[in-house]
């Protein structure tokens, strides 16, 4: 692990002076490898490593640890504080009355179970949640989210005679509104961040929804793109936060940094397994370590 | 980053590990690759490193893979792999490209778990014109299998395509029902399954190596698809993985229509890395 990498960096420095750039490079190279191999991406490596490096230099050494325990200090800290969002927008933010939520991301991310998960974590919290069914061309892709509906018990809205997003969730709020549900829950179809005409879509689905939450589904496992995905998603729309998926393997998650660094959206929730209760909210610290290994 | 002719500079270094680890190659792979590059373009007569780059990469894979043999009948082919890596549309793509080949070709729905998972291949069957084994919702993916098989010999069909539920490599019980399946098919047909292969999505980092030698270990895989490389991902864990575990990768998923599966060609990949 980083901790054991960082003993051997900093075997000739004694318990006393500062930590300086020179006696520090060799120890910020092993965080900028333990991030990559983290699948952190290589910018956002190289800027945090940059900017761990800088809180570093000057600081005395202290007598009660050693410097590769007092650098490790420092990156779990930094680490822990880049992830961590700021109050309120950690969770969440669902007003009364109607709110919306709208889903979005590539292919196969974990949208459309993401959906039922959070249908049935706001049925627990006594909302009345519709599901809306805008992934027109996914084959079954309603019937995936019709059953999902059942599942969980709420009302899910479909028109498999239209492709007209804009207009199926139109006339789902509609609906929604005369079946006394307050939160709508919109899936849409996986896309690919440079599909202009798909990703157009979505701001048109905006548009018309003004959703309190436009969240990014992403992979945990999602590599090195983590950046140019989420960057894209979030200049198009607008994303208020992301849910990463199928946490529950053995990913490192270095994803979630690099989305967190270059759009500065806070992780909402986290996928944690196949079944509907899989739903768990962020854990900074727990990513953390994740990533350290 | 395009071609400076010439000996490599540090900033040609610091470029070079940025378009391979960019490319989901790994830090080891990638260092390695980099000192390769280092004593070609050394050695080389002063041409681009791109070109140097290049040449080191496909020495890395090597030749283009044989296309895979359907001599068996019927020859049964396994598909595996995470959840939402894009199986059930290969299927439908592999299944469309032997159809178009002459072949007659049978899909056995084995993910009998997730919400609106045998609908979707149904969807494809009917697109595709072609027969499919399926069972009840929840029912035991090895019965379907079996069904399956015993369906392919009725109808004398050349291919059987599996397709199965996503799962994680992690847990441990859902791979022991994939095993449970190679035994199955084992014993239905000696030899299947003749082809057991790992769908892999590429916008996946370096989990793809953990993945594949998980699965390999447990099913003893015989290659590789690696779908959306129609995205920005560049699905360099495929040479890692490669490397390790001597897998070829066969096919690759380029969107989610039928027409959207090629065989994977080395020199592309290259290309598309160091134009
Ligand atoms: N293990 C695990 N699997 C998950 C998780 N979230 C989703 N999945 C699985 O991932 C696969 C894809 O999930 P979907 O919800 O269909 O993904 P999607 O984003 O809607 O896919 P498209 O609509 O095709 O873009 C399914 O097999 C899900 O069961 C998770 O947190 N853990
Ligand atoms: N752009 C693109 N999308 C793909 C490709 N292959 C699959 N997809 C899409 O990825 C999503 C998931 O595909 P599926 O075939 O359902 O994946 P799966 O592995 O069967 O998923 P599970 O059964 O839930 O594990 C769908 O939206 C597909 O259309 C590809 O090569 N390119
Ligand atoms: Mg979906
Ligand atoms: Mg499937």
């Amino acid at each position: 692990a980083l901790g054991e990498k960082l003993q051997k960096t900093f075997r000739n420095l004694r318990g006393r002076g500062k930590l300086s750039e020179s006696n520090i490079s060799q120890a910020m190279r092993e965080i900028r490898l333990a991030l990559l191999e983290a699948d952190v991406n290589f910018r956002v490596a190289r800027d945090f490593v940059a900017t761990t490096q800088a809180k570093c230099i000057g600081q005395e050494v202290l007598n009660s640890i050693t410097p590769g325990q007092q650098v490790v200090k420092i990156v779990h800290d930094e680490l822990i504080a880049l992830m961590s969002g700021e109050g309120k927008d950690q969770a969440l933010n669902l007003p009364g009355g109607m709110a919306t939520v709208l889903m979005v991301g590539l292919h196969g991310s974990g949208k459309t179970t993401t959906t039922g998960k959070l249908a049935k974590r706001l049925i627990a919290e006594g909302r009345k949640p519709m599901l809306v069914a805008c992934d027109v061309y996914r084959p079954a892709a309603i019937d995936q989210l019709e059953t999902l509906g059942q599942e969980v018990g709420a009302p899910v809205y479909s028109d498999r005679a239209t492709q007209d997003v804009v207009a199926i969730a139109a006339a789902a709020r509609k609906v929604a509104l005369q079946q006394e549900c307050n939160v709508l829950l919109v899936d849409t179809a996986g896309r690919l961040h440079i599909d202009d005409e798909l990703i157009d879509e979505l701001v048109r689905l905006r548009d018309k929804l003004k959703p309190h939450e436009i969240l990014l589904v992403a992979d945990a496992a999602t590599g090195q793109e983590a950046v140019s995905i989420a960057e894209r998603f979030d200049k198009a729309l607008g994303v208020t936060g992301v849910v990463l998926t199928r946490l529950d393997g053995d990913a490192r998650g270095g994803a979630a940094l690099s989305m967190r660094a270059v759009t500065g959206k806070p992780i909402k929730l986290v996928g944690v397994g196949e079944k509907l209760d899989a739903l768990d909210v962020f854990h900074p610290d727990r990513l953390v370590s994740r990533l350290l290994g | 980053l395009l071609g400076k002719p010439g000996r490599l500079t540090d900033a040609d270094i610091e470029d070079l590990e940025e378009v391979l680890i960019g490319a989901d190659f790994g830090v080891g792979l990638t260092f390695r690759l980099i000192e390769q590059i280092r004593s070609v373009e050394k050695a080389g007569s002063g041409g681009d490193w791109m070109a140097a780059a290049r040449s080191v990469v496909l020495e890395e894979l090597g030749p283009k893979p044989q296309m895979p043999t359907m001599q068996a009948t019927p020859t049964v082919v396994f598909l595996v792999g995470v959840n939402g890596a894009g199986k059930t549309t290969t299927a439908a793509k592999l299944a469309w490209r032997y159809k178009n080949e002459g072949k007659a070709v049978l899909l056995a729905a084995c993910d009998t778990f997730r919400a609106g998972a045998i609908e979707q291949l149904r969807v494809w069957r009917e697109r595709l014109g072609i027969s499919m084994v399926e069972g009840a919702y929840r029912a035991d993916p090895a019965s379907v299998l079996f069904e399956a098989i015993a369906k392919a010999r009725e109808e004398r069909s050349d291919m059987l395509i599996v397709d199965t539920a996503g799962r994680l490599h992690t847990k441990r019980n859902l791979m022991a029902e994939l095993e449970k399946m190679v035994r199955v098919a084992g014993r239905a047909v000696p030899g299947a399954p003749h082809h057991t292969w790992l769908v892999l999505d590429a916008n996946t980092g370096g989990n793809a190596i953990q993945q594949a030698r998980q699965f390999h270990q447990s099913l003893g895989l015989t290659g590789l698809i690696v779908t959306k490389m129609d995205g920005t991902s560049k699905g360099g864990a495929l040479v890692s993985i490669q490397k390790e575990l001597g897998l070829p990768v066969l096919w690759i998923g380029l969107g989610e229509a039928f027409e959207d599966l090629e065989a994977f060609d080395p020199q592309q990949f290259a290309e598309a890395l160091f134009p």
